[in-house]
């Protein structure tokens, strides 16, 4: 963990608490490789040891008796102040259905994610609707189809040779405002950031459905491509939230930092497990605590 | 005499970053670097280029397979069984083998053994249904090594050349499903007699060193031959099988560049280390 790694650094001295500059490079420098290992984005894990040292300095760390504890404690500072922030709301459109839209890279978790919000939501007394717009992926409309069954949510498809994901989301909407139903929940198909027509199709179902909530779904796995991907997501559709999927797994989540100090979209919920229930409100010091290790 | 080497601190950051930014990892690109810097010493290496060359080497030759073993032997009946985490793509990667194999003019079979995920069996019949092969499965929620011994046995009925066998995502640190893998294989063992047995590890190129702890439970589990590694049409480069070729020795076999059938290549080292490190 990093605070073994930084007792290490520090644990070498002598106890006249003086530390040189090139102790606290030392330590820096282990915070940097420890964001790494951690799959925390290059860019963002530079910035913020930069912060660190700032810091360090500004608080005279060098002149501290337990330096490796001051630093640990910046460091979570830092990473809480990342990560932190608002409490969880799910957005609320002036007139119903709020559509919430699902997005984000193949096999990411959409559809799962889509049943367990719908779940989530309904326990709160919601009606709720999802719409199966994943007409391309074999058997994606299926999938959404038997997740409602078994938890008797309502779904709305039609069959994929015959119609398109944008006809589907407005037949959804309209559907859904017939019903008086809450939130519409939009499943999407997994799609990379670079194909500009499948991120064309996506502005489509927006335009045509105005989403509250656009939520990036990632997997926590994500390694150095989370901010290149996440951040074309963003750029391209407008981002209101993250999903952090396969947090039952023991992937560090480091993507998660990157997107949101690179982006500031907030992380709204994580995903940790595969049954509609394993789903979670995001506390901010569970992934600040899989980063130090 | 003394030309000034452009071989300075600021080419070893940018080389850290370029290796760093492709998921190859801190541990693996230090060692790679510290091979770097003492060739550069014993071949006297003056040109940036000549050194980015030198590393392109060093990448193919970690991931290049010296082994002999075929990852689908060509003239005997094989049993493959596809295994990795939610969502790499497994089914859709079992779907790119079948097109190949098909055009070898392979007698293929699938098992439908992911009886858990919603969707799971009609993906991949719809896959056996485009493709032309006859799959193997039971009804939703039954048990995996149930299909698994069916198929091993539908196969030998049918003389089929290549039996692939999908299974449900699973994340390695689910003892109960590492356990259901477990199973799963063994019974491929004790009844694929006739079959010569390949353990395929699908890893998702997007992954990051969160691939290495995969491909070392996974193969600690059911003793992986090679891997499948996915989704490297994205950004991703897919570094992180620098680290799983070299600690492990696993060889990386095939690369998904797509959601189509024909969306595969065959692993080319060469052309990997090019990509990394353009
Ligand atoms: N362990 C675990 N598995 C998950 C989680 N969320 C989703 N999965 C699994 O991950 C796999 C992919 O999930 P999907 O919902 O099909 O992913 P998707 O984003 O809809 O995939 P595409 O539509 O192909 O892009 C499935 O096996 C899910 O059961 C999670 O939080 N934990
Ligand atoms: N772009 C791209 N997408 C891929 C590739 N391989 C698979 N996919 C997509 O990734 C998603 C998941 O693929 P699956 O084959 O369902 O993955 P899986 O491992 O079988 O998933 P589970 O059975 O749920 O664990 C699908 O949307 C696939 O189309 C690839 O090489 N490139
Ligand atoms: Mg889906
Ligand atoms: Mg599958």
């Amino acid at each position: 963990s990093l605070s073994d790694k930084l007792g290490g650094v520090f644990g070498k001295l002598t106890n006249s608490g003086k530390l040189s500059e090139k102790d606290i490079d030392a330590a820096l420098r282990e915070v940097r490789l420890a964001l790494l290992e951690a799959d925390v984005d290059f860019k963002v894990a530079r910035q913020f040891v930069k912060n660190v040292k700032e810091r360090a300095d500004g608080e005279k760390v060098y002149a501290s008796l337990t330096p490796g504890q001051s630093v640990i404690r910046i460091v979570r500072d830092e990473l809480a102040q990342i990560l932190g922030g608002e409490a969880v709301e799910i957005a609320r459109a002036d007139k119903p259905p709020s559509v919430i839209m699902l997005v984000g890279l193949q096999g990411a978790g959409k559809t799962t994610l889509a049943a367990k919000l719908a779940l989530w939501l309904r326990k709160q007394k919601h009606p709720v609707m999802m719409a199966a717009c994943d007409l391309q992926r074999p058997a994606a409309v299926d999938q959404l189809n038997q997740l409602g069954k078994q938890l008797d949510l309502s779904v709305y498809s039609e069959e994929p040779s015959s119609s398109t994901p944008v006809k589907v989301a407005k037949a959804a909407y309209k559907k859904a405002a017939d019903e008086g139903v809450h939130y519409l929940i939009l499943d999407t198909a997994g799609r990379l950031a670079i194909d500009n027509d499948l991120m064309g199709e996506l502005e489509e179902i927006r335009d045509a459905t105005s989403p509250v909530e656009t939520l990036l779904v990632l997997d926590a796995m994500t390694g150095q491509d989370a901010v290149r991907s996440g951040g074309e997501f963003n750029d391209r559709i407008g981002v209101s939230g993250m999903v952090l999927t396969k947090m039952d797994g023991d992937a560090r989540g480091g993507a998660a930092l990157s997107m949101r100090s690179a982006t500031g979209v907030p992380i709204k919920f994580i995903g940790v497990g595969e049954r509609p229930d394993q789903f979670e409100v995001y506390h901010p010091d569970r992934i600040a605590s899989r980063i130090l290790g | 005499i003394f030309s000034r080497s452009n071989i300075d601190d600021d080419f070893w950051d940018e080389l850290e970053e370029a290796l760093v930014i492709s998921d190859v990892g801190v541990n693996t690109t230090m060692s790679l670097i510290d091979d770097l810097r003492d060739i550069v010493k014993d071949e006297s290496l003056k040109e940036p280029d000549q050194v980015r060359v030198r590393m392109r080497e060093l990448i193919a030759e970690m991931l290049s397979d010296s082994s002999d073993f075929d990852a689908i032997p060509e003239k005997e009946p094989v049993v493959l069984l596809v295994v990795g985490v939610n969502g790499a793509g497994k089914t859709t990667s079992i779907a790119k083998l079948v097109d190949v194999a098909k055009s070898e003019g392979r007698n293929v079979m699938l098992a439908a053994a992911d009886t858990f995920r919603a969707g799971a069996i009609e993906q991949i019949n719809i896959w056996g249904d485009r493709l032309g092969v006859p799959v193997i499965s039971q009804q939703a929620g039954s048990d995996p090594g149930a299909v698994a011994f069916d198929a091993l046995n539908a196969a030998r009925a049918r003389n089929v050349d290549l039996l692939i066998i999908d299974t449900a995502g699973r994340l390695h640190t689910t003892h109960n499903l590492m356990e259901e893998l477990r199973k799963v294989r063994g019974i491929v063992e004790k009844n694929g007699t006739g079959f010569t047995e390949r353990i395929l590890l699908v890893i998702d190129g997007t992954t990051g060193q969160n691939g290495l702890m995969q491909a070392k439970s996974f193969t600690e589990a059911v003793d992986c031959n090679g891997v499948f590694l996915t989704k490297l049409d994205g950004t991703a480069k897919g570094g992180v099988a620098l680290a799983i070729a070299g600690e492990l020795g696993l060889p990386i076999w095939f690369i998904g560049t797509g959601e189509k059938s024909a969306d595969m290549s065959a692993f080319d080292a060469e052309a990997f280390a090019s990509a990394l490190l353009p």
